[in-house]
């Protein structure tokens, strides 16, 4: 799931 | 990081350095909507609580400490040094109206009931609509100053930008970031009306942006 994705978006 | 997301991030700075130049250079916050830059500094302030925790890269520190530093440098400008010249009369929007369903919504749909991930939710789906308050302040006075149509015109761009990021990450990485884009969609639909009257209205170089 998206959880482990790292929010590299600002 | 693709070109969109690039650009998309600097057309973001853009708009946030215009406004910011604009209310300092004229001394006055005139026509523009302290509610909206409040929702903003608090959607910053919300998403970027991982700048303690999660280390990206220096880009991605240094560009959400300008932005939240340019946030609230904006609405102190606003609320405190300039505030003989903002005009509450017209900055009438009841945000309340945004923030209860946000707050809501961010603890019924997101990725993981933690406090950081519902704070980041709640800040996406927040940004969705904080340009409402100015907008429709711009409605009610019936005018924009044509540098206050530039802001937008950059936000809205910047926002643009980040649809054509989704597309290319899809498309290259088989990303996508449902709660991002959805809410990403709903914001840049509300730029559609404004993006109609920039083009026919601003650059056409009547300077003022009056509404019909």
């Amino acid at each position: 799931d998206l959880d482990d994705l790292e929010k590299d978006e600002l | 990081m693709n070109i969109f997301r690039l650009s998309g991030d600097v057309c973001h700075l853009v708009a946030i350095i215009i406004l910011f130049l604009k209310i300092w250079r004229s001394k006055s916050c005139a026509g523009i909507s302290g509610k909206s830059q409040l929702l903003f500094a608090l959607v910053f302030t919300t998403r970027y609580l991982d700048l303690f925790t999660a280390f990206i890269s220096i880009y991605n520190t240094v560009m959400k400490v300008v932005f939240l530093v340019l946030a609230y440098a904006t609405v102190s400008l606003i609320y405190f040094r300039f505030r003989k010249s903002y005009d509450s009369e017209s900055d009438s929007f009841r945000v309340e109206f945004l923030l209860v369903p946000v707050a809501g919504l961010s603890f019924l749909e997101n990725y993981s009931f933690t406090p950081l991930e519902i704070l980041w939710t709640f800040s996406i789906y927040l940004e969705s609509v904080a340009i409402l308050p100015q907008l429709f302040m711009i409605t009610k006075t019936g005018e924009a100053e044509s540098i206050t149509t530039h802001y937008l015109f950059f936000l809205g761009l910047y926002r643009t930008l980040y649809l054509a990021n989704w597309v290319w990450r899809y498309h290259e990485e088989g990303f996508f970031d449902q709660i991002a884009v959805v809410s990403g969609v709903v914001q840049t639909i509300f730029y559609c009306d404004f993006f109609y009257l920039y083009f026919t209205r601003v650059l056409r170089g009547s300077g003022k942006m009056t509404l019909p």
